[in-house]
């Protein structure tokens, strides 16, 4: 083995890492999933920690690009380089970058995990068998909504098992639309669009607008790759459409013809004569897991080892079985000792990749994996009232008969609107729909049920809710204005200037009740006080978050009150301040609060 | 790209692997060597010696037979997916 000169390493055990953005090969999860077990390839070895924070600083900071991508040290396309990380350190220091014009995968082909439908998010099962014929990519057959779907196993006509493939019309990576679907057509720079672009951008990452008008509302996310998505060639990420003509011959299939190298291709779009637009098919592709366990050795002061066998060997071997060879871990312990304390608990969830000679442990310290989970909306089709809710049907589709409609999931919701404990239960706010959570969390999650059949006086979309421990008035905000329910009377909608506040604040995104009558406003990184007798605040000039939470993430988009603790939202995790003001546990909405 | 389009030539595409499959494994061999820093940018080009020291080197590196020849072996090894980190420190 090698180490960097100077051994440069270290000096704490506790390495924080963040994810800065994501391949549109795979789907996020399996991209966390795949980080978690390289980390845990070393900690299972040293006595390190890793801890995955999602904002602000961290010691090794992940990312993927395309050539110049900022460093300095440009990528070089589909193949030859694949990614490259830096010693530790400061700064850029410890931080690993992915080529994304390589195809990423688990080692083995395209990963295809499943959302929604009936098979709790499960890889499509290629090739499979549907009204008597043989399949081997997801197909919008049977369907009359456009999306596409897959068996997630060999025969669905006998199993019924399925799920949506990846698609711009179920969700994005990225951006800042909370990964919020396409909204086809989009309107950008004047034009309108009906299909992810690259226009506007250099790095050749396809987006969209998830509303109408992009140059309005500027809300966007990255498209993410179709089971069918081509490398390479002069349609980066685009799906291949078949049938296309070639020569006047038409394909419907990769095909290898007008090549002397064998590589198959196919055209994005349906005559290539005509528009000349094409790619690669896709092959194996390169591990991610096992690429990252290699520049994760890199992040932490090992060099390439001249050992054929060991993982930090300069270059890429695909294997099955446990990555780490004796040199790689003489090499991390010559640098950070060996683990004193028992090994880390197994992780909870089931592992994505399927064979589990490459399962490593879990550390401890990192939050339990994700599960597949669905955009916000669930609405993937245009119509807005379109979900894909039936199983798909042979031509003409049949009613659906009890698959799992996505709207009505709530471990399928990313970021809910609000959360706000209402008479004892944990309340899950979300699109005009919301769900409970009995409070000593026994049973399962009830709902949906309707805001509109509850509280009518609602809007669909709040911002934030809390209830009023003394007169149990529930009080609800949205946008700039605000309800006030008495059983079933209302106040409102108010505005929140009434309440002392500033034209300014756009909206409140949480609410805490607080000692002697008072409750906590906030909105985004500051807050006012409540009295809620007098419905004033004390004072129109807010108070800054961090002065009074230290340790939780700027910019949450959610605080509530439960069981007295406090807890602020971002994303899909949450923080959680106890009593004694101190921040004791980071954990995901949906596994730890829904219990999905 | 798909040779022998509706008519010769009126094809025009430019793919990312075609540029270092164009060129000769000599020329591709120099620029691996320099951007894993088994040869300092100064003495590119310059001798025969060095070329063959660095070439040694790499086939070290990389648990080949050290020939100091631009064998198949070592091109092959050359043109295989690997890390960006150089194996070399300047």
């Amino acid at each position: 083995f090698q180490t960097f000169e100077g051994e440069l390493k270290w000096k704490h055990q506790n390495i924080t890492y963040r994810i800065q953005n994501y391949s549109p090969d795979l789907p996020p999860e399996v991209t966390d999933d795949a980080f978690q077990r390289a980390f845990a390839l070393w900690s299972k070895v040293t006595p390190l920690t890793f801890t995955r924070v999602s904002s602000g600083e961290a010691d090794i900071l992940i990312q993927f690009g395309t050539r110049e991508h900022g460093d300095g040290y440009p990528f070089d396309g589909k193949d030859g380089l694949l990614a490259h990380a830096f010693p530790p350190g400061p700064g850029i220091q410890g931080d690993a970058h992915f080529d994304d014009e390589e195809f990423w995968t688990l080692g083995k082909g395209v990963v295809v995990k499943t959302r929604f439908g009936n098979a709790d998010g499960a890889p499509c099962h290629f090739p499979f068998t549907f009204e008597g014929s043989s399949y081997s990519a997801c197909t919008t057959d049977g369907r009359s909504d456009g999306l596409h779907w897959c068996s997630t196993t060999a025969d669905y006509d006998k199993d019924r098992l399925y799920g949506f493939c990846p698609s711009e019309l179920l969700y994005t990576l990225d951006g800042n639309a909370n990964g919020d679907p396409c909204v086809f057509p989009f309107t950008f720079d004047g034009r309108s669009y009906t299909a992810c672009t690259t226009e506007g951008r250099s790095d050749g990452y396809r987006w969209c607008a998830t509303t109408a008008s992009y140059d309005q509302d500027k809300l966007y996310g990255f498209c993410p790759n179709r089971d069918t998505a081509v490398s390479g060639g002069n349609s980066q990420g685009e799906p291949c459409v078949f049938p296309f003509t070639f020569l006047n011959r038409e394909y419907s299939a990769c095909t290898s013809e007008g090549r002397s190298d064998g590589r198959l291709w196919c055209a994005t779009t349906d005559d290539f004569d005509r528009d000349h637009k094409w790619g690669f098919c896709q092959d194996r592709g390169y591990s991610l897991f096992l690429v990252a366990a290699h520049e994760f050795g890199h992040a932490l002061g090992l060099d390439h080892s001249s050992v054929p066998e060991a993982l930090m060997f300069p270059m890429y071997r695909f294997t099955e079985g446990p990555p780490l060879h004796e040199d790689d871990v003489k090499g991390i312990q010559h640098l950070y000792g060996s683990r004193t304390e028992p090994d880390p608990e197994p992780p909870t969830s089931s592992p994505l990749e399927p064979d589990s000679t490459t399962q490593f442990n879990a550390c401890p310290s990192v939050p339990p994996p994700a599960r597949p989970t669905g955009p916000p909306t669930a609405r993937p089709s245009a119509p807005p009232t379109a979900g894909p809710t039936g199983p798909p049907t042979a031509n003409p589709p049949v009613p659906p008969t009890g698959p799992l409609d996505p709207a009505d999931d709530a471990c399928g919701v990313l970021v809910f609107d609000a959360i706000a404990e209402i008479r004892g239960q944990l309340h899950f706010f979300k699109d005009g729909r919301y769900w409970r959570v009995p409070r000593d969390s026994k049973g399962p999650t009830q709902g949906p049920f309707l805001i509109a059949n509850t509280w009518s006086a609602l809007p669909p979309k709040l911002d934030s809710a809390f209830e009023d421990p003394l007169t149990k008035k529930l009080f609800f905000f949205s946008g700039q204005k605000m309800w006030v329910y008495t059983g079933q009377s209302v106040v409102g909608p108010r505005r929140l200037e009434k309440l002392g506040l500033h034209s300014r604040v756009q909206r409140i995104t949480g609410a805490i009740q607080h000692n002697g009558g008072k409750v906590l406003l906030f909105s985004q990184n500051q807050y006012w006080r409540l009295d809620v007798k007098k419905q004033k605040v004390d004072s129109r000039e807010p108070y800054p978050v961090e002065n009074m939470f230290p340790g939780v993430p700027e910019n949450t988009h959610d605080v509530f009150l439960y069981k007295g603790d406090t807890y602020f939202c971002q994303g899909i995790f949450f923080w959680r301040v106890n009593k004694e003001n101190k921040v004791d546990l980071v954990g995901y909405v949906t596994y730890d609060l829904l219990h999905c | 790209a798909p040779r022998g389009g509706p008519s010769p030539g009126s094809i025009l595409i430019t793919f990312p692997e075609e540029r270092t499959r164009t060129l000769t494994d000599q020329q591709f061999a120099e620029e691996y060597l320099l951007r894993y820093g088994y040869i300092p940018a100064g003495l590119l080009g310059q001798n025969h010696t060095s070329l063959k020291h660095a070439l040694k080197k790499l086939q070290r590196q990389l648990a080949l037979t050290q020939t100091g020849e631009l064998d198949s072996a070592t091109i092959e090894a050359m043109r295989a997916p690997r890390c960006g980190v150089p194996d070399v420190a300047p």
